[in-house]
């Protein structure tokens, strides 16, 4: 089982701490604040009130004995900086750090930091490529040519079959799962079924395929 | 083109308005802070230091002519939420807006925002399952219990046919294509196709079936 830390319980630490207990890690969590501390205690193995700078206090905690270090204290750029070195100095081999803007990120990567992590700038980028594509919901990219992307269904694809659209042949398009608006999903559907109004697809497709279909809507 | 405002240049705002003018649209930014429009301003179309409250600064800023704005104003609820409100009262069709909170992210959907936005939750999310599942490259959340994910063929996979590792019957994953580390890629691949040393795989999958992969790894 892992055992993950997480250091500063602002709005990321607090659900990666929160995310990590529900699939199943075994998560120790520190922040300087009673409040926060006392909020995700009972979803948490361990959770403790504690100055990060207080190697002491992480030694008391089980941090250096994790298998990995979430720091995620914002404002404190300095505390963020000097909770990465105590951390690697007592051997935590992987830490992750959320970063407040790009020096304090290139700061932390030359301090040997795994994964320099923007939480409001990763997000941000997703948002923006959802409003540039009409009915653009989230896009992934696995390989040239091919990125998983999940689109509301054109009004020209509604109430015809898979086979009717012939989407692989015709535009590329290879339809991995189906979900209606009420939220139901048909995974690996077959030529028979019928796209509805309002549903969302999860579909495998190039830029060039999806380039395609946005001519045609 | 797409006509897109963003009101409020947090780290949030700031990238939002960012990504949106590189990826082509014609991007509005407001905020009450000086600062913070003159460090956007050279790279969108149109930027206003203005009290995102005062309607007929909003309207000189054209902002009521977009086709979809972004609210980004984060510390300040209120105002925040009254906003969502002017800009619903003036007719734009298409409002996203980042919550603070659960119950703010409520308000907004009854107040009709499209799409309401926890940047630092919606990250903390993947950061979390990147540390549990070993060699998880990236994610989309499609619906409760089905999410995209890249992953990093696990050891104990290699070798052995998809057939043979019944994903499906014994962790609820199906695997919708392989790319292998050539980057050569398989799609819809069938129960006879073996995994290979160093191959990748998007799979549909659940936060169950992710929690059962990271005991396994
Ligand atoms: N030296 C420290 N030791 C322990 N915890 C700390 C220390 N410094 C800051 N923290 C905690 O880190 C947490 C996150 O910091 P802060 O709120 O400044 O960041 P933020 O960027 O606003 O967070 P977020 O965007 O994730 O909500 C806070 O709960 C704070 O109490
Ligand atoms: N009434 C308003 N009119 C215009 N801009 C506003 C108003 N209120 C707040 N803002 C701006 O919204 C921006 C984001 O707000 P704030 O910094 O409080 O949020 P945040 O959650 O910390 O942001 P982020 O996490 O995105 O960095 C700030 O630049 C602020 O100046």
């Amino acid at each position: 089982k892992r055992i993950i830390g997480v250091i500063g319980l602002g709005r990321f630490g607090f659900f990666v701490a929160k995310t990590l207990a529900e699939l199943g890690a075994e998560v120790i969590a520190v922040d300087k604040d009673e409040q926060k501390v006392r909020q995700i205690a009972e979803l948490v193995t361990y959770a403790y009130v504690a100055d990060a700078l207080d190697e002491k206090a992480l030694e008391e905690a089980g941090i250096f004995n994790a298998d990995a270090v979430v720091v995620s204290i914002g404002q404190n750029v300095e505390a963020s900086i000097f909770v990465v070195v105590i951390l690697r100095e007592h051997g935590v081999k992987e830490v992750v750090a959320k970063a407040v803007n790009e020096i304090h990120g290139k700061v932390l990567e030359r301090l040997g930091v795994k994964r320099v992590v923007y939480p409001e700038r990763e997000t941000a980028v997703k948002v923006a490529h959802s409003l540039v594509v009409r009915g653009l919901v989230s896009e992934v990219p696995f390989a040239p040519g091919y990125s998983i992307f999940e689109l509301k269904a054109p009004p020209f694809f509604v109430g015809k079959t898979l086979r009717e659209l012939d989407l692989r042949r015709r535009l590329g398009i290879t339809v991995v799962a189906i979900k209606s608006k009420e939220g139901k999903v048909k995974v690996n559907p077959s030529g028979d079924d019928e796209i509805r109004e309002g549903d969302s697809l999860l579909v495998l497709a190039g830029e060039e395929s999806l380039k395609r279909l946005g001519e045609q809507t």
